[in-house]
């Protein structure tokens, strides 16, 4: 408590400079938690790569605003199966809970590098991998043809992404030349680890009745 | 609104800079560095009442009413924010999802008399 002076507040005695400041932090840590509806910080047990960080957000629009009242999401997948020779992969992506929110943008980001001449013919599928022993079950979602190799994105339906309770993602990528020399498989290399791995860009907004209207003061 | 003084007494903004580092949470808060905690403090005397840190207009309807029901009131007004802005903040969460989003009426801009 600081000597003598009073709080103008309150005319109780004032905190001294250092347990005030200590007050702040705290009161910080508290606004931001709330501000976030978090409970506690997360620990981040698999950061992305600083590098694959910094390429994601510069795909972005420059300044994209996130929604009144939503969020933009960036989720990176990790490759669960890629068969090496030809570029069928599933990408599994581990997407926010959703508090109550509603995914009404979403696209996937891919750097294509394909080595032969033509047109890559790409499609991508839902993969719900089932509960039981038996395979699962996928749904086309997108098909896409590129010549150029970079970063595409592929825009995908919202709806079909939307609907499991479960917070995990499964894409399957299916892709082969169209036109020259059919019978080669494109070597399709995913970069799994590195700067150019794949992500999903998704914009979500609160749902439930009223979230759209303006709130009443 | 004043930017509090030391000696201010009346009504004012104190202002607080957090540096995200200072948290130690700059590894899970991307974008910005830090942002300004500030809060309101300060003596609201019966003529600050609905002072014109929220507008002018009330501040007559408030004085009019004060002077009509009774000089000496027995409430007080309240120093309060009568301006607040989002702030927006990058951040990975628990999965390594980059998530961006807009945090409403995070920072305290102006503070008036209630």
């Amino acid at each position: 408590q600081g000597a003598g002076s009073a709080c103008p507040s309150c005319g109780g005695p004032t905190l001294a400079p250092q347990a005030e400041r200590a007050l702040v932090l705290e009161l910080a840590k508290q606004q931001i938690l709330e501000g976030l509806h978090l409970t506690s910080r997360p620990r981040i047990t698999h950061p992305p790569p600083q590098a694959a960080l910094t390429r994601a957000l510069q795909r972005l629009q420059p300044g994209s605003v996130a929604p009144a009242n939503g969020e933009e999401v960036i989720s990176f997948a990790t490759i669960t199966e890629s068969s090496a020779s030809a570029c069928s992969s599933t990408l599994t992506f581990h997407l926010p809970t959703a508090r109550s929110q509603r995914l009404y943008h979403a696209r996937l980001w891919l750097h294509v590098l394909p080595t032969f001449p033509g047109t890559l013919y790409l499609r991508t599928f839902r993969w719900n991998p089932g509960r039981r022993r038996r395979g699962g079950s996928r749904t086309l979602l997108a098909q896409h043809q590129t010549t150029t190799p970079g970063w595409h994105a592929l825009t995908l339906p919202s709806s079909g992404l939307r609907g499991e309770e479960s917070a995990v993602l499964n894409l399957q990528l299916d892709c082969r030349l169209l036109g020259g020399n059919t019978t080669a498989v494109p070597q399709w290399l995913l970069d799994t680890a590195g700067e150019e791995r794949p992500f999903l860009e998704l914009k979500v907004r609160p749902s439930g009745p009223g979230a759209g209207r303006a709130r009443r003061r | 609104t004043p930017t509090c003084e030391p000696e201010t007494p009346l009504c004012c903004r104190r202002d607080h800079y957090v540096d995200f580092q200072e948290l130690g949470w700059q590894d899970w808060i991307l974008q910005p560095e830090g942002y300004q905690l500030n809060y309101c403090s300060g003596q609201c005397p019966p003529h600050l009442a609905g002072s014109p840190g929220i507008a002018a207009s009330f501040h007559s309807a408030v004085f009019s009413l004060l002077k009509a029901n009774n000089p000496w009131p027995l409430g007080t007004s309240c120093c309060v924010p009568t301006a607040r802005r989002p702030l927006s903040l990058l951040y990975l969460d628990r999965d390594g999802n980059v998530v961006k989003t807009d945090v409403p009426d995070m920072v305290v801009e102006a503070c008036g008399c209630s």
